[in-house]
């Protein structure tokens, strides 16, 4: 699932992700239909391949979040669709409802911070408070290119202080085994520093000393997406690639569970 | 007066505009500070000369704006501090307050649209709608290096289209007399077609090809604040220098009418 502002790169990070152009003909609303806070929830799917496996992604988008002048109510769509799924997959499994379902939990959230700011605003911490116990957060500051190197790094630390001053839980990559390779340490670790991920990316390619790369095309220079230097965008594939099971796990083990107990109990 | 959304660059706009410090020890708000709309206004004075002219600068900065989860009170306060000013000049002009008084009047507001989402934010509009009628409005895309040239292209042309549709009368340079030289009327023009003004600035100062330059350091490339190439900057700037005996005769025979006629009709 992707939740936060419009126009923070979102579907572009999709795309450039998983190479599908899952948002093709992408519609830009017009601002009238933005005017009270109306969170649309739009799930999109299709098939892709990673590794020789095949697996069907869906992506929910949730347009609208936080862009009306009076965002109180953009939260709470985005919980019920969450405890949606989980209401289905119950039922599922409970015998209820036998009809083969695909499990359709939210596996993974990222959630756009604005690069412009100071850190969290107001919206970010009461939305980021309400999913943290529902699914595996993982905070991305999006379009992270208008901040220099020095910027990105003092923003980062705000935002880790102010995720654990709000008692904010958000997914953590487990540490590797001490038996693993130095290599896939040292790769584990730098996922781990680099949260929240500074993400810039494209779905264009630009030239770039003779080679065509997928990058944004600046008149003093060129940004390369998977040029670890300019963009945490390797970091972040890397780490869906590698801990795709354990985000399915900790759904499954945690936020499910307390799903679960939440409705036994009631 | 700026106005926007926190971060956006107003006070580094401001800074690299004018030379000075004015925000030299900018406080960072914490989260917390944003819970509810409470939008501060905060005039600042410094004297600055240009061209050989001493003028009392006051930027009045309007921290807050746009910054709460529900943002439907935070123009009014901003709106009361304008008719303010020309209350107090009312009653200076009507003999009612002899005591010396400057103008306190805003001659020209600077307002900021973020360059993240797709134009206009309905608080944007509202706002925008708010103000037109009140002071000189120059709309600013702030932050705009994290938008390549035909996005920045887009963006204004989806801007101006938007203010068009709803009636939103910006800050207008007049037309040049047909008999000024053709540099100048070539300067006119290109300032006329920047609008709204895509603005990257910066106080700092980085190396490009051994010498100093104001500018952002960005691992992929340098961004010159006063290159036209990149940023809007020094357009903005020529504007205020050249007209900034306009911006007060307009503040003064059309935004001070109509709030004369305003308050005789009352
Ligand atoms: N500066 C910058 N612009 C981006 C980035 N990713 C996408 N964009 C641009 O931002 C605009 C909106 O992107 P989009 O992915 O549709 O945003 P969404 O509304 O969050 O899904 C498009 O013009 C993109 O080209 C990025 O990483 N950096
Ligand atoms: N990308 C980019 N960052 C900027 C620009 N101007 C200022 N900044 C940075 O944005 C942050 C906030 O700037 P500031 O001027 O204090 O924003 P304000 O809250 O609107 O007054 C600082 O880290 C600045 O260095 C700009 O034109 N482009």
């Amino acid at each position: 699932m992707v939740v936060g502002d419009s126009g923070l790169g979102k579907s572009t990070l999709i795309n450039a992700l998983f190479y599908s152009q899952l948002y093709k003909d992408r519609k830009i609303p017009a601002v009238q239909d933005l005017n009270e806070s109306t969170v649309k929830i739009k799930p999109v799917s299709v098939d892709i391949e990673e590794k020789g496996v095949k697996l069907k992604l869906t992506v929910v988008d949730t347009p609208g979040f936080g862009d009306a002048i009076d965002n109180t109510t953009c939260i709470r769509p985005i919980i019920n669709y969450i405890d949606e799924q989980y209401g289905k997959f119950l039922e599922y499994e409970s015998g209820l409802n036998r009809k083969h379902i695909a499990d359709s939990r939210i596996h993974c959230c990222f959630y756009f911070i604005s690069p412009v700011g100071y850190g969290l605003k107001p919206l970010d911490i009461q939305a980021m408070k309400a999913l943290h116990t529902k699914v595996n957060l993982i905070p991305i500051i999006g379009k992270a290119d208008a901040l220099t190197r020095q910027e990105i790094t003092d923003l980062k630390k705000r935002i880790m202080k102010e995720i654990e001053a709000n008692g904010i839980s958000i997914y953590t990559v487990p540490d590797c085994d001490s038996d693993e390779d130095e290599d896939y340490k040292e790769q584990i670790k730098s996922i781990k520093d680099a949260v929240p991920f500074a993400v810039s990316s494209s779905c264009d390619l630009v030239e770039l000393k003779g080679r065509k790369v997928q990058g944004r095309q600046y008149p003093w220079g060129i940004l390369e997406t998977e040029n670890p230097e300019h963009s945490d965008f390797v970091k972040l594939k890397s780490l869906l690639v590698t801990h795709m099971q354990d985000l399915r796990e900790v759904t499954h083990e945690v936020h499910y569970e307390n799903y679960r107990e939440m409705r036994l109990t009631q």
